[in-house]
């Protein structure tokens, strides 16, 4: 804080001849210094040219005084123009000459630095909508959808900006409803990730001037231009909503511009987005697609299971288990895998037997085969008659779906030539 | 074999020749690895006769034959109880011998049926004994090379032990008959296992099967008047032979 007194020499029992007084001070940024005089009482001259006391503002004489004044007469006279300029300087200088026909007391003043209000006393501040002062300075702002320009003072016409990347959103006009001021140019860019399609969907009010010539209206000055990568550029104008645009796109560039003449009361509209569509995986022999949609979108996937009896092949290798997913650009990661029957492998050999087949491909799914021992030495553990089945689990299982491992046994105490005697 | 015939091809499958340090005695096959015998068979001095001189011949029915290709045996397991050193204690006469390789089994050689533990042994029932023992002709007892075989009944403990009581009145050192014996024969003689048939089967058929019902062990000279041949009855060993070929 910057204040104080400044008193000619000897105040108040009186200055002397040849005396003399240099004082200056400078106020900080945002701030103008001020002298508020109190008292003055000095010899009278013409001009003041023997005593007088001259203040300065950055070096311009601002006021020159002598005599003696009276209070009222300072505080309303003098006082108001003892100001420095906003950060500026002021100066003061007393001097008296050889005499004085009686003694004087001299002048006393108190200076102090206040704030300097921008807003209100500079002419020059420039904010072009909103001026906001504070201590040692001041901020502009700008009315809703206006943006303050990069010289912190011009309010420029907020054109949504930016990249729209939500899935869903609202875009209007820089003041819609309201007509915005002329010469707008402003892009918007509805950008969503790959996968999903943009569909513009235009509500309420749809009015951008258009110039009627012999074709039709044309949009001469004003527009809307839907830009859809891959196609021509689309540019709207009129008063009739173009209702629903579905682009295909997951990005669209919005250019909307307008002339310093003419209105236009904007636009407004809400975009949605819709997964890409994938084709049908299509039907597959011994298997199935599970889940069955009528329709398959981005990010979806499908699982295959095989029949009974079946095993997921892809690329010639087995795999456990098969998913794929509907992916951005509309195509199934995965090709669909193929289900080939399964295959119980040889059957085990049999000691002092032997296997043969009754049904079905050899050592495929479903295949029946039936082992046998050599007879008479050795008979089946379990029976004759036990037959096997290639089953699901790519095991013989026998008709009780036990997997046993056959044994052929020895017969015994059965020999083949019989001792006999017809002799009584 | 007294009395007996000449055994036709594959009439006796079962039937096994062991050549024991140039003794020759019995067996019979009992599953494709092992071979059922008599214990005093795999003894010599009191001591288990190595595995490496026991050469075991199946198959055929002439012994000229059949010595072309003996089998090996891997190991022979006497029964725990057998002891027998003085020739007198045929008490738990029994044995088997495991084979180094398996056979396969046809027509010349086929297991012959175990007895479930307490299977009757009706007497009277006719059964069947053969070997390559002594046999009995006009010029006195020689060793065959024919496998031989006679039919002889069972006969009631009570007559056995009646005949081996009287024998033991004559004779010096007659060894005695306990619960794991049985005796065949017929009581005028004639027909009979002998030396040579030891370890061999006693067989009886049910069912159209030839089981095991006894072991030729002992007896008072062969086929004598009023005396029985006395074989090892292997329905009382039956745990011991599935323990035995179970452990091993």
């Amino acid at each position: 804080l910057l204040l104080g007194w400044v008193d000619s020499p000897g105040y108040p029992a009186g200055y002397l001849p040849h005396a003399s007084l240099n004082w200056s001070r400078c106020a900080p940024k945002g701030h103008t210094l001020s002298i508020r005089l109190m008292h003055l009482d000095l010899e009278e001259s013409k001009d003041c040219e023997n005593d007088a006391v001259k203040i300065f503002s950055n070096g311009n004489l601002i006021s020159v005084l002598c005599g003696g004044r009276e209070f009222e007469d300072l505080e309303s006279n003098v006082n108001p123009s003892l100001l420095s300029s906003p950060g500026g300087c002021l100066s003061l200088t007393f001097h008296s000459d050889y005499s004085n026909t009686k003694r004087h007391t001299g002048f006393r003043g108190f200076y102090t630095d206040q704030d300097f209000d921008e807003c209100n006393d500079d002419p020059d501040n420039a904010c072009t909508h909103f001026c906001h002062n504070h201590i040692g300075g001041y901020r502009c702002s700008c009315r809703h959808g206006y943006y303050l320009d990069g010289d912190n003072h011009t309010c420029t016409v907020s054109c949504g900006g930016g990249i729209f990347d939500e899935l869903e959103g609202h875009l209007f006009s820089p003041g819609y409803p309201t007509p915005p001021p002329h010469a707008v140019s402003c892009q918007y860019i509805i950008s969503v990730e790959p996968g999903f399609t943009v569909a513009l969907n235009f509500t309420d009010i749809f009015h951008i001037e258009s110039v009627q010539t012999e074709q039709g209206p044309n949009c001469l000055h004003h527009w809307l231009q839907v830009t859809i990568p891959d196609r021509e550029p689309m540019k709207l104008c009129g008063e009739k909503s173009p209702d629903l645009i579905v682009t295909d796109s997951n990005t669209i560039r919005l250019d909307y511009h307008t002339d310093d003449e003419g209105l236009s009361k904007g636009w407004s509209l809400d975009y949605s987005t819709h997964r890409v569509k994938c084709p049908f995986p299509g039907n597959l022999a011994n298997g199935r697609v599970t889940p069955i949609l009528t329709e398959y979108f981005y990010r979806d996937y499908i699982f295959v299971r095989c029949d009974q009896g079946y095993k997921l092949m892809m690329d010639g290798e087995e795999v456990e288990g098969f998913s794929t997913m509907c992916q951005s650009n509309a195509q199934w990661h995965l090709p669909l895998p193929e289900c080939h029957i399964l295959d119980c492998g040889e059957p085990e050999s049999l000691l002092n037997g032997g296997v043969t087949f009754l049904s079905g491909l050899q050592n495929q799914y479903l295949s029946v085969i039936q082992y046998h021992c050599n007879e008479p030495f050795y008979s089946l553990l379990g029976g004759a008659n036990v037959v096997y089945t290639c089953e699901a689990d790519r095991r013989w299982r026998s008709n009780s779906s036990i997997v046993v491992r056959p044994t052929c046994i020895p017969v015994c105490g059965q020999p083949t030539t019989l001792l006999s005697s017809y002799q009584r | 074999i007294i009395g007996g015939s000449d055994a036709p091809e594959n009439s006796i499958p079962w039937q096994v020749l062991l050549s024991l340090n140039g003794h020759r005695g019995g067996g019979m096959v009992i599953g494709d690895r092992w071979i059922m015998t008599a214990a005093h068979n795999v003894m010599a001095n009191g001591n288990p006769v190595s595995s490496e001189n026991v050469r075991i011949f199946m198959g055929l029915n002439d012994v000229n034959t059949l010595l072309v290709s003996p089998v090996i045996a891997a190991s022979i397991h006497i029964h725990p109880q057998y002891n027998n050193p003085n020739y007198v204690d045929f008490n738990h006469d029994i044995a088997l011998i495991k084979m180094q390789d398996p056979v396969t089994f046809n027509s010349s050689i086929m297991p012959i049926c175990l007895p479930a533990e307490g299977t009757a042994y009706i007497p009277g029932t006719m059964g069947l004994v053969t070997g390559f023992g002594v046999t009995a002709t006009t010029r006195g007892r020689i060793l065959t090379n024919k496998m031989k075989y006679v039919h002889v009944p069972v006969v009631t403990q009570e007559t056995c032990s009646n005949s081996i009581t009287l024998l033991k009145k004559t004779g010096t050192n007659v060894p005695s008959l306990t619960n794991n014996m049985f005796c065949a024969g017929v009581p005028e003689g004639g027909k009979d296992s002998c030396q040579g048939d030891s370890g061999g089967p006693y067989a009886l058929r049910n069912d159209g099967r030839f089981w095991a019902a006894g072991i030729v062990s002992w007896g008072v000279e062969c086929g004598k008047q009023g005396a029985y041949g006395v074989y090892t009855k292997v329905d009382q060993y039956r745990d011991w032979i599935d323990k035995t070929m179970q452990e091993n």
